[in-house]
């Protein structure tokens, strides 16, 4: 449906936009390292699954494309255009998060098995893995303007998959408890960015906290 | 309503 194929195309949008904005300003100045580590452990944890489950090869491109273009970020970030500057502000405590989502993810899954514990820690990782890139930005009060494209992308994907499962829960009868719950979790965290990126970004202004 | 078990989307 519309909504999933908008979201997908934004999700990857947000990939190309923070590759493109590293590869040619030659810095990641601005850029959580923090928040990209967690991305390759959520697509890690959630994608590895196409080893053993085959849903469609557009399923299968995007999750080798997804996990690849993460860790070849991490990568970039920490050997290639190395920002000590950076790191300093960097200081979110992500071990809370990891360890909060690997809780969480122990108590709601669908079945107590090792494939879907991953699966739920990676829905509950992912909804708050942008924390850190928030964070970095309340502290520095402005952001170069893609680096906000990237973000408003980024949560434009998960927002834009509400639609999309209410449409499958009235086409289909497919309900993802999971997934919604931690998708309107991630969208409430993203609430604050979607209403400056909105007021100022879209209307020429720069990113700045007010 | 059916429980999503086979995590088809990304």
């Amino acid at each position: 449906n519309i909504f999933r194929a908008a979201g997908d195309l934004s999700h990857l949008i947000s990939i190309l936009i923070l590759l493109n904005t590293i590869q040619k300003s030659r810095s990641i100045a601005g850029i959580s390292l923090k928040t990209q580590i967690l991305y390759v452990l959520v697509f890690l944890t959630r994608y590895l699954d196409l080893t053993y489950r085959y849903v469609s090869i557009y399923n299968t491109l995007m999750k080798l494309f997804f996990i690849s273009s993460s860790i070849y970020i991490v990568y970039l970030m920490i050997y290639k255009f190395k920002n000590t500057e950076t790191e300093q502000i960097d200081t979110f405590p992500i071990e809370y998060l990891i360890g909060g989502s690997f809780i969480l993810s122990l108590i709601f899954n669908y079945k107590f098995q090792f494939g879907e514990i991953l699966w739920s820690f990676s829905l509950w990782l992912e909804s708050v893995a942008i924390l850190p890139q928030l964070f970095m930005l309340q502290r520095t009060g402005e952001a170069r303007t893609l680096t906000t494209h990237y973000i408003f992308a980024l949560g434009a994907y998960r927002t834009l998959y509400i639609p999309n499962w209410i449409f499958r829960w009235i086409s289909e009868g497919r309900v993802d408890y999971l997934a919604i719950f931690t998708g309107i979790v991630q969208t409430i965290i993203y609430s604050d960015f979607f209403y400056i990126y909105y007021h100022r970004v879209l209307k020429g202004f720069k990113f700045e906290l007010p | 309503t059916k429980q999503a078990l086979e995590h088809d989307e990304l």
